[in-house]
């Protein structure tokens, strides 16, 4: 594994295996511990740790930012965009006005590797895996897809019921417990007013729902939100991006991440699918890992900014 | 460890609600094994499948039999997977 003496000497333009990626996160927490913690919010069905890095200037429960990256374990660039991000949250606390001034309101969550044992498996035996890695009774096939497993919509139309599948639901709501993990810790928090839940790729940022044609109540909100951030994003390499509600902009699917954070009354609920250079799909390469951070980091910012500018 | 060699993965232009509509039956074939990195949404919008070496000569069969255009964006999975590992250990050293 890769020799880390400090965060500041980690690639952060290069992939990196799970043991990596928690050697960084421990790395990161002793040089900030006051800014920095790590969370063990559960355990994969393989027994790997799930944790968040929690970043917070003090009191409790605070109003908070959620940000998820790697749910699809397939998806590198995403987890890779997380380690970035959080490297720029803890360096720009004190030096930056808008990250400072938020941390001194609010609390910020990220979730680098969503979905470990899928990341791991995707490092040592399958590099195109998606999926969780719990078996299913009855079947051979292995994983749920965990962008299905919400209770939102669950078993509806836009996930598939064969264990076999991509898109696989698994056999009840929250039945993986890297979906289960993140809802007790959601409901257990309560205070959270944005949940962004980043996948790649096609260039997207989409709102809820996914399951349902009924427009969320504060569409025109998201809509607006959405428009102004991916203006953001597209000012540093012009990169463009489609926005809109799931079931209009893809198509539908149901038991979908933030179709459960807005039904909990998460209004700021957004979900990205990052760069598509039109050559690589999943395996984007590595010196694409920064760009595509920097410009999805402007985006992200922006959806932070009307949070906190907008309380509810 | 799973292996590509041969694997393509396939860039799809439809031109209407109609090819999409094929490209949805294609999907649901389950003894080809596609993988679709990106579902056929519009017409507008492109699919890419993941078609395993063993099922490549009928997805093209199919595609072409149908009118549908297509590229290929990705030759050989198998040598983009491989190219990405030796990135990885050349950042390490």
């Amino acid at each position: 594994t890769e020799q880390m003496r400090n965060t500041n000497s980690f690639n952060y333009a290069s992939y990196h295996t799970l043991d990596e990626i928690y050697s960084w996160m421990d790395m990161l927490v002793s040089e900030q511990s006051n800014l920095v913690s790590k969370i063990h919010i559960g355990s994969t069905f393989e027994n790997r740790p799930i944790y968040i890095l929690k970043f917070s200037t003090g009191g409790t429960k605070r109003p908070a930012i959620w940000i998820d990256t790697g749910i699809h374990s397939r998806e590198w660039v995403t987890q890779a965009s997380g380690i970035w991000m959080a490297k720029k949250i803890a360096t720009d606390y004190g030096k930056d006005a808008f990250i400072t001034s938020i941390l001194n309101e609010m609390d910020i969550f990220i979730e680098i590797v969503t979905n470990p044992d899928g990341f791991y498996f995707t490092h040592t035996k399958n590099r195109m895996w998606r999926k969780t890695r719990s078996t299913n009774s009855g079947s051979s096939c292995v994983g749920v897809d965990p962008n299905r497993n919400w209770d939102a919509g669950f078993g509806g139309a836009g996930a598939s019921s064969n264990p076999c599948s991509e898109t696989y639901r698994g056999p009840r709501a929250n039945s993986e417990s890297e979906v289960k993990s993140i809802v007790d810790f959601v409901k257990s928090h309560g205070n959270f007013k944005a949940f962004i839940s980043i996948h790649s790729y096609s260039q997207m940022l989409l709102y809820p729902y996914g399951y349902t044609k009924t427009p969320a109540a504060d569409q025109q909100e998201l809509d607006n939100l959405a428009k102004k951030a991916i203006d953001a994003l597209s000012t540093l390499y012009g990169t463009s991006y489609r926005y809109g509600s799931i079931i209009n902009t893809i198509y539908q699917a149901s038991g979908g991440t933030i179709d459960w954070t807005y039904n909990q009354g998460i209004k700021y609920s957004y979900t990205f699918e990052l760069r598509d250079t039109g050559r690589y799909g999943f395996i984007l390469p590595a010196n694409q890992i920064i760009p595509t951070a920097q410009e999805t980091w402007l985006a992200i910012k922006t959806i932070m900014e009307h949070t906190y500018n907008n309380p509810y | 460890q799973k292996i590509f060699v041969g694997d393509q993965v396939l860039r799809i232009a439809t031109k209407d609600v109609e090819q999409i509509t094929l490209l949805k039956d294609l999907e649901e074939l389950e003894h080809l094994e596609l993988d679709f990195w990106k579902g056929p949404t519009h017409p507008d919008f492109p699919t890419d499948v993941h078609v395993p070496f063993a099922s490549l000569q009928a997805v093209k069969v199919f595609l072409e039999s149908n009118n549908i255009q297509y590229s290929i964006m990705i030759e050989n999975l198998q040598s983009i997977v491989e190219e990405e590992k030796i990135q990885i250990s050349r950042s390490r050293s």
